[in-house]
């Protein structure tokens, strides 16, 4: 464990709690794309099956529970108890176009073909593009809540860390995946016009609007 | 450098 990727594990847990408690206490997902959080819950389905079959530390197996916990409440909160909040007319992305090839491509680019190590590739090229319906939401939507953008930087840092902690464990620890680096600048990249606008205006006290 | 494969990170 190092200082980068701690910080990025934390960013990540705040941005899944900031989401849980700006639905739970505001009573409404206006503006959060359902679709994004079911492909979150299956990154971490996917992911975190290792759960069953390999303790590694009580840190790891409980920020896995804790993940899987947020996320599943996340999409509960949309699809059923705050439903009738829901954007579903601009929330329009179409996620097979993302799942199917997705999934193509992690029996094709593996580190070995065995069925927990192709649904952890799936789950970390998934992961990578997870944030597109959001992302799509917003631009249709032209706008997003403040609280909407804080998720989204968090959520963005996170994987921004994790790069950092691969250069760090690459030249400590001489250790790297280069499936999981691929995929996390990629999906590092797919925020950098979100973070633009994030630090040029939602940072200057503005709103998050698109067109303008 | 090896590409260790336990799989340590979240």
């Amino acid at each position: 464990m190092n200082i980068f990727r701690l910080t990025g594990d934390l960013s990540h847990l705040a941005a899944i709690i900031i989401l849980l408690l700006k639905i739970w206490k505001s009573r409404s997902c206006a503006g959060i794309s359902g679709k994004s959080q079911i492909l979150f819950a299956m990154v971490f389905t996917t992911r975190y099956l290792d759960l069953l079959t390999a303790y590694i530390s009580l840190y790891n197996t409980s920020m896995k529970i804790i993940y899987i916990g947020c996320s599943y409440a996340t999409v509960y909160l949309i699809y059923a108890k705050f439903k009738a909040t829901y954007d579903g007319n601009h929330d329009t992305f179409r996620v097979e176009f993302l799942v199917v090839p997705v999934g193509g491509l992690s029996f094709l680019v593996n580190h070995d073909f065995s069925p927990l190590e192709i649904l952890w590739t799936f789950s970390i090229y998934l992961e990578a593009v997870a944030i597109l319906p959001q992302l799509f939401m917003i631009s249709k939507t032209g706008e997003a809540e403040t609280i909407t953008t804080h998720y989204l930087f968090f959520l963005g840092l996170y994987r921004a860390l994790y790069l950092i902690n691969w250069v760090w464990r690459f030249y400590f620890e001489g250790f790297f995946d280069m499936i999981a680096i691929v995929a996390g600048v990629v999906q590092t990249i797919l925020y950098c016009d979100f973070f633009y606008l994030y630090v040029t205006k939602v940072l200057k006290g503005k709103k998050l609007s698109l067109p303008a | 450098p090896v590409k260790k494969k336990r799989k340590d990170e979240l």
